[in-house]
């Protein structure tokens, strides 16, 4: 009798072997010297993905130096890449896409059913076997924090110099120059010459990159709205700042192109679906002062409508835009002492902070919610880019 | 169908980000 084996084609399991002795080079190949330009065309966060798949077979073989050792090198590589490159907006992005995308990983394949609720019957086999690492979810949690904070770190050091000239001292609406105050000539520090000088426009092309760098390397939605919204905070606080202290932008016109030039932030948010970020309100102080400048300064009326508009400034910050406020020509008039003092009475019960400036490099505390992947390990291709050739797909 | 109640798995400990970097230092200082 004639028996006809069949052979079964070996069926990838989703996971990666190698030999210890090749973990430097990994680590080397697919974190510290990778360019992220290389992965182009290829899935978001694969690092996270192909190193996800070594611990996998490492935790497969109940090898638990392996994973340890694989697991440190993999930080202490992040750690060293990131202290390299820590003004590259890019290269921060993407090791912070990557490790949340390793970090959620470890929790979609930990076993823990709390991760599993979203996993497909394949994915369920590709969960870890024998360890538990929670430990190392902490660190890799704390080292995302790290990176975000290096991210927005950069991200602020692009934008900061444009905001005083794009938000307060550039002119867009038409015809709005001729009504400056007069007898204040603009900063020769950030206009004469136009080298400092910033347009709205500059900030937003800023922020588009900004928006494209981390929605093409796959960052979390959750995380890129955070980002936003701290980038919002500090638009507002350092422009408000720069109001408070400054007498040639405290006029009705500067409140006028402020409030303009807000309201465009305002639509480039929506634009990118990111209104429910937070980022909006965030901007609400600057808002207020706008409106502060534009609001007629006279009757006890008008202090009434003061008070009840700008809820989001302190009563020290109204006096202070008052008092520096220019009216800009000989027929607007100065605001009164006796109107300041009718505004101060009326706030007099308020809890205000007591510092007159806002503190712009205050951070809100930043979240990375679970974000399960769809992605099944076994379709992950591994390009031969990468020069992992070494690595033996199990 | 499989009922089989999984094994529980093995707490790996991990040192801390700042006690990582510090191992890393020493490593780094070691290596010639």
């Amino acid at each position: 009798r004639q028996v006809t084996v069949q052979r079964k084609e070996k069926d990838f399991q989703g996971m990666l072997e190698y030999s210890k002795e090749d973990e430097p080079l990994l680590v080397r190949n697919l974190v510290t010297d990778l360019k992220p330009q290389a992965l182009s065309g290829t899935v978001p966060c694969l690092p996270a993905y192909i190193l996800y798949m070594c611990i996998r077979h490492a935790d497969y073989v109940n090898d638990d130096l392996k994973v340890h050792s694989l697991l440190t090198s993999t930080i202490n590589g992040i750690k060293k890449v990131l202290k390299k490159h820590n003004d590259d907006f890019e290269m921060t992005s993407f090791w912070l896409s990557n490790t949340c995308r390793l970090l959620h990983c470890l929790k979609q394949y930990s076993g823990d059913e709390g991760f599993m609720t979203q996993n497909t019957p394949k994915q369920n086999e590709h969960c870890l076997k024998n360890f538990d690492l929670t430990e190392y979810r902490q660190v890799l949690s704390d080292l995302s924090i790290q990176i975000y904070q290096q991210l927005i770190k950069i991200a602020e050091g692009m934008l900061q110099p444009m905001i005083v000239s794009a938000m307060l001292e550039n002119e867009s609406i038409q015809g709005l120059s001729g009504v400056k105050p007069t007898g204040y000539r603009k900063r020769s520090s950030s206009m004469v010459d136009g080298d400092n000088s910033y347009s709205l426009d500059a900030i937003v092309r800023q922020m588009n990159s900004f928006h494209s760098v981390m929605c093409d390397q796959g960052l979390d939605p959750e995380i890129i709205q955070q980002v936003f919204k701290q980038l919002f905070y500090m638009i507002n606080a350092v422009a408000l700042n720069n109001l408070l202290l400054r007498k040639d932008v405290c006029s009705w016109s500067t409140g006028m192109q402020l409030r303009y030039n807000i309201s465009q932030l305002e639509e480039w948010l929506r634009g990118k679906n990111l209104h429910q970020s937070g980022a909006a309100e965030t901007m609400e102080p600057l808002i207020h002062a706008a409106q502060l400048l534009q609001l007629k300064k006279k009757t006890p009326e008008d202090a009434e409508a003061i008070c009840t508009l700008c809820t989001s400034l302190s009563t020290q910050q109204i006096v202070k835009i008052l008092n520096l406020y220019t009216p800009l020509n000989e027929f607007e008039e100065r605001v009164t002492v006796a109107f300041i003092r009718t505004i101060q009475a009326q706030l007099q019960d308020r809890n205000d902070p007591q510092q007159l400036l806002l503190d712009f490099k205050h951070m809100f505390p930043v979240l990375f919610p679970f974000n399960p992947s769809s992605l099944t390990m076994d379709s992950i291709h591994i390009p031969a880019a990468l020069n992992l050739e070494f690595l033996n797909e199990v | 169908t499989s009922h089989r109640p999984p094994r529980p798995r093995v707490l790996l400990k991990a040192p801390t980000l700042a006690e990582m970097e510090e191992m890393n230092i020493s490593e780094e200082e070691e290596s010639p």
